[in-house]
């Protein structure tokens, strides 16, 4: 559902483009191309043919993924990272790991409160 | 307060590090805090172990027993602290070096080289969030994660972000203005060292919009904490 190609999907981004060919929907050969070259340049190999079509479907998901996030995030610059063959869920399990805190932590009341700091001259 | 200012340029920041595929963003958080902490109590900038709390750091909330800190599936800084200060200290990363997957604990009591002498929880207030970072050194902050699958470079200030807290990083420093590349938008913005290696984000870090306008960008004022270190002279 997060890939579903809004009315605004449509709009030309310069920055993206650099990235992912024209057009909204992603030519095969663009993806692929763009995917061996993600290969290439993170060393990434996998297990058979297979896994590495799925990991180019979910490539490509990614791509379409960096161009929404691109819109909504316009100062930053957004496109192929090393994580790009990893689902949303993937990279949330692998790389993140902030645990939720207890309510009482979030509650306040929390022993370790800073003192307020001084921030005029 | 400066209007910018960066411990990387003062020496209180280590490398970057990559926690590779494993959920432990928590603890390097952890030991990047202790270590500026660490140089501001001795002039000495130590590269600490994050693999001593993976493998021993299983301390629990105060408040609820349930919720511990558990190797690479998962942490929270502020109970790290409580760890470090209840286990004596922290190890270098030369001693105790990073694994990337919980191990059984090796911590070696004598080879402590940097110690918590405290820590505090910093109100969700830009400024005071500033003047803490200036006051005790880089900061252990949480951030909301979802555009940093994606993020190439630039200061990142998403229209739509949610608040739910899931990473753990940390804040180095602040700049007044900064360019986007395309749009040569102006937007001060928090300087955040993250731990998925050199070749993601900015060489390792992540600038996020801060200011007036854009308070609380992705949660990243939400949960912030400061810790002071004791001087541990090594045996």
């Amino acid at each position: 559902a997060a890939l579903s190609s809004s009315a605004a999907e449509g709009e030309e981004d310069p920055l993206i483009e650099q990235v992912v060919g024209g057009g909204d929907e992603l030519g095969e050969l663009d993806a692929e191309a763009h995917f061996a070259s993600f290969e290439r340049r993170f060393g990434r190999t996998y297990r058979d043919a297979g896994e590495r079509a799925y990991r180019m479907s979910v490539f490509a998901a990614n791509l379409r993924r960096a161009r929404r996030h691109q819109r909504l995030d316009p100062t930053a610059t957004h496109g192929v990272t090393k994580f790009s063959d990893l689902t949303p869920g993937e990279f949330r399990d692998r790389f993140l790991g902030l645990r939720r805190p207890s309510l009482e932590g979030l509650v306040g009341g929390e022993p370790h409160e800073a003192p307020i700091l001084p921030t005029d001259g | 307060l400066p209007d910018d200012f960066d411990w990387r340029e003062r020496g209180a920041v280590g490398p970057v590090k990559d926690q590779g595929s494993c959920g432990s963003c928590w603890s390097f958080s952890t030991s990047g805090a202790l270590e500026g902490a660490h140089f501001l109590a001795t002039g000495k900038l130590e590269v600490l172990s994050e693999q001593q709390m993976v493998d021993c750091d299983h301390e629990c909330d105060a408040s609820e027993s349930r919720a511990c800190d558990s190797g690479c599936n998962g942490g929270l800084m502020t109970t790290a602290f409580s760890y470090l200060m209840k286990s004596g200290g922290l190890q270098s990363e030369k001693d105790y070096p990073y694994a990337g997957r919980e191990n059984t604990c090796k911590f070696d009591k004598s080879k402590i080289v940097a110690q918590v002498k405290n820590f505090s929880v910093i109100s969700v207030n830009e400024d005071q969030i500033a003047a803490n970072l200036v006051k005790h050194g880089p900061l252990a902050i949480a951030i909301n994660a979802a555009y940093m699958q994606t993020y190439i470079g630039g200061v990142s200030c998403p229209f739509i972000c949610g608040r739910h807290l899931d990473h753990g990083v940390l804040l180095v420093g602040y700049g007044s203005a900064g360019y986007a590349p395309i749009r040569f938008k102006e937007k001060p913005y928090w300087i955040i060292k993250n731990s998925w290696g050199e070749n993601w984000g900015e060489k390792g870090y992540y600038k996020i919009c801060r200011g007036p306008h854009d308070k609380n960008k992705c949660g990243v004022d939400s949960m912030v904490s400061s810790v002071t270190a004791i001087h541990t002279s090594k045996k």
